[in-house]
């Protein structure tokens, strides 16, 4: 009963980071207990929770099975939110995984003895290596978030062939996935037609919600905040309760 | 006297692929012989010269030592530029070289053995892993696109800070690094404020000539065409073209 929820493009700047961060926040306030990974040493996410990435344990101990879930998380200003902040030693593991067993079931082991969590949500860094590997290998769900360009498009395509290998070889477990169109905005032709191109190939698997291009997305990271904190009232904060709100409607179906 | 521009950032979405292809289409429109090394497996900026990724020898073969430069590499419909095509083996190539010998130095290898190019330009992906290590080490200038945005600004001081590492531990011949402003636009406020940070922070670094937002960017991609072929008249390629001019300039300035 409990989800895990990747965000997942192996594309960049396409909103991975917003929506981990975003949806994280809103199943929170909506009284689930959550757990944002972030897996990228870019560590964005960890920056817009307004935490450091330091020297802590955080998700390179947890993936590399020296820290426990509850040692490598910390708690957010977000009552029932906790983060597994990244660091710079992210960027080393696609080399010190390649002669570790079941390199590609790291994560999954670390989060199957934790108990007493709703909801993992796992922000990916843009590549194909072992760290979204590792977090596909352990998700119940996918978002692949996808901005209405075309080179995103194409994007979308690699993206979604890469998840079917993965659900084949390592994880059958993993049987919803969801296209969320991101920064959308339909006064602009070239877009509104690559979206419905999408559409068209796609069909239900986009899903019925869609993030708004919404200016205060951009300014929320620079406050190191979540949109939905800096600005409760804006669309992309709608936006994102909605999502999470589709999210927790697809537990109670199932 | 030959350059190898290296266009690297490992924050997604930047406008890396987007200048590395239309700088490369400048460079020869203006008289250069180029080659073109698109390093991502994403392949975007083979798609952008309208070539396909495809089963003949391209960058991966050039980096693995199993072709020559011109074996890799092809013709366009541009007089004077080639290009050595992306394709999915490129993300198999950090552990494929984890044991190899002077890994990081594949691609300089490659392309010592090569006469008869004035500039050899090359798409990095929005990785810190051994392919642009790869680029970076073997570089005489590194462009550094940045958005106007809080989590791009961060992602400059990851990119500077690698770029000097590479520079101390592989590379001494790096002596030209060049900020590259992308996406441009002075009438959003939160933007311009970033704008202004990174220029107090970076000064002369950054680059004096900036590309604009421009829908005509994307569209290109959508014909597969850079927007100089696509759209000749638009700020895009102005500034593309001005880019262009100023690295040749720093050419005869040296
Ligand atoms: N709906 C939106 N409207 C406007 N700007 C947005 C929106 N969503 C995200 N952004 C901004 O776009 C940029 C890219 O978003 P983000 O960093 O979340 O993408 P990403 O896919 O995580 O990137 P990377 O591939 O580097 O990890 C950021 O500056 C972010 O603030
Ligand atoms: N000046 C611009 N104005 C408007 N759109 C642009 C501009 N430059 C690039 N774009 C568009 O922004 C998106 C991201 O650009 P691009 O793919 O070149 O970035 P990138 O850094 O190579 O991304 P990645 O990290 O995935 O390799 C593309 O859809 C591109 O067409
Ligand atoms: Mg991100
Ligand atoms: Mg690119």
């Amino acid at each position: 009963n409990r989800e895990i929820i990747v965000v997942f493009n192996q594309k960049g700047g396409v909103g991975k980071t917003t929506t981990a961060v975003n949806i994280s926040v809103c199943l929170s306030l909506l009284g689930m207990r959550t757990l944002l990974i972030d897996l990228d040493s870019q560590s964005n996410a960890t920056q817009c929770c307004g935490l450091q990435a330091d020297c802590q344990f955080g998700s390179y101990d947890l993936l590399m099975g020296t820290a426990t879930v509850e040692q490598a998380s910390r708690d957010t200003n977000i009552s029932g939110m906790r983060v597994c902040a990244a660091d710079d030693k992210l960027a080393g593991v696609d080399l010190e995984l390649a002669s570790a067993e079941r390199p590609q079931f790291k994560l999954s082991e670390a989060l199957a003895k934790e108990v007493g969590i709703d909801y993992v949500v796992i922000d990916c860094p843009p590549t194909l290596g072992m760290l979204p590997i590792n977090a596909l290998a352990s998700a119940t769900i996918v978002l692949i978030p996808v901005t209405p360009e075309p080179l995103s498009h194409a994007g979308l395509h690699r993206a979604w062939k890469h998840i079917m290998k993965v659900k084949s070889h390592l994880n059958n477990r993993l049987d919803k996935i969801g296209i969320l169109m991101t920064m959308v905005d339909d006064k602009d032709k070239t877009r509104s037609d690559v979206d419905r191109a999408i559409h068209a190939e796609f069909g239900t698997r986009v899903l019925p919600i869609r993030i708004s291009r919404d200016n205060a997305m951009m300014e929320a990271s620079g406050k190191n905040l979540p949109v939905v904190i800096s600005a409760p009232n804006s669309s992309g904060t709608r936006n994102y309760l909605d999502l999470a709100e589709l999210l927790i409607s697809w537990k109670s179906a199932s």
